[in-house]
């Protein structure tokens, strides 16, 4: 399902080079449940970001079930995302002015689901997220672990094929993140979400099949559970 | 130092009220290190913004070096504030097209620091957060965990008399998660820092002389180390 061959990313800044992915070659089958870790810095982020198509390698190959999608243009990568992937970002990215319910159904939008089952299902997610009573809240008024909850419920809320997710419990108690672990897991089992997940929580990357250690824009090693 | 007395805070939203705080007592010494812990949405971030001067209570009061600052206006709050608290935000609140170390020198401008010294420890206490090679980077060239850690130097570079740091760790791998708290307990020791820090993470409670747990705007219980 995802392949990725000797994948560099680097950032140029006038006359200095980034090297945030130094040749990554990595395997994800449909249905895998992957974590990723690393050192602050070490291109997780530029990973996933890649992974999502919202970013093309500098070099190398990614294969996205069966297709070269390394060279696509702006257009194509949106409607690869929009179709198959769910995202949810390291700082959220919500939109400012907009209440929680309507974040969550912004993507119902994009595929074209009607107005009053795009309500149901955007409802349905932030249930299972514990926000059905902050609906109406715009992100100002949602504490931080309730902004990051929102934008977990967006990104499954089309029921992607691949669920990519950036330090999805980085601003929950433990409680609450293992509560989203077990809706991560259940979705996983139940329709056979493939998951990568950053986190820097052993105990989060616990709930993966398979842990993928980066360091230096590198895979340094692998361990399977 | 810091005294709250029965300190409360309500969310008005039409006829919604989100009762945030319900009834805060606390009081902490100067030179004390305490942790605050508990589930998300139950009122940390409230309670801190509170602490640090960005907001007021409902009812209650806050007595601050003596002094009660529960109805002081913005100008008086914002003059507290630049002189002896350092605040790092849950989500950074980096300005958007600055680079690193401009953000780490806004607050010595505020103090009126000149402009060689400025600069000098700005870069200081980006290499104290293991920064020193990202000081011309912008927010959107730098890593979660690196814009959480500009953050960080920011609150810092004033020497203020008290740190108030949200979810300081949330972004960041454990290793450089302890080289955080390695600093904070430094410039607790050296220097009789005071330091009220949220975080869901017991391994970094650990920390701490003292843990607050809240559950539902309320202080549940304590722990002394
Ligand atoms: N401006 C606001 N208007 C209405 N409700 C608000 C507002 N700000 C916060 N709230 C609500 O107040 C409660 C406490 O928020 P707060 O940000 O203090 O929680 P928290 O403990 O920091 O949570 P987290 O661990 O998720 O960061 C939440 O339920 C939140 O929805
Ligand atoms: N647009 C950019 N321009 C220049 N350098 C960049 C840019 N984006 C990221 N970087 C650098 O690339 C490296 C990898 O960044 P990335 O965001 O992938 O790290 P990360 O592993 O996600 O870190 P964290 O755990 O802190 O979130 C970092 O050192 C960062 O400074
Ligand atoms: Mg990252
Ligand atoms: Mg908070």
């Amino acid at each position: 399902m995802i392949t990725l061959e000797e994948v560099t990313k680097v950032y140029v800044m006038g006359d200095v080079e980034v090297h945030a992915l130094r040749g990554i070659s990595l395997h994800v089958e449909a249905g895998e449940f992957v974590a990723v870790m690393g050192p602050s810095g070490s291109g997780k982020s530029t990973l996933m970001n890649i992974i999502g198509c919202l970013d093309t390698p500098t070099s190398g190959r990614y294969i996205l079930d069966g297709h070269d999608v390394s060279h696509l243009d702006e257009d194509a990568l949106a409607r690869i995302r929009n179709k198959r992937i769910g995202f949810v970002f390291q700082t959220f990215n919500l939109l400012p002015r907009t209440p929680a319910v309507e974040q969550v159904e912004l993507p119902l939008i994009y595929a074209g689901v009607p107005r009053g089952e795009r309500r149901r299902r955007a409802m349905d997610m932030l249930a299972r997220v514990g926000l059905a009573d902050r609906a109406r809240h715009h992100p100002t008024e949602l504490s931080g672990g309730q902004q990051q909850r929102v934008a977990i419920a967006r990104a499954l809320v089309t029921h992607p094929a691949i669920l990519l997710a950036d330090e999805p419990t980085g601003n929950l108690d433990t409680q609450t993140g293992e509560e989203i672990m077990r809706l991560f897991r259940s979705l996983h089992e139940e329709r056979g979400l493939t998951i990568i997940m950053v986190t820097h929580e052993p105990d989060i990357a616990a709930w993966a099949e398979r842990i993928v250690h980066i360091r230096d824009g590198r895979i340094e090693r692998e361990e399977r559970r």
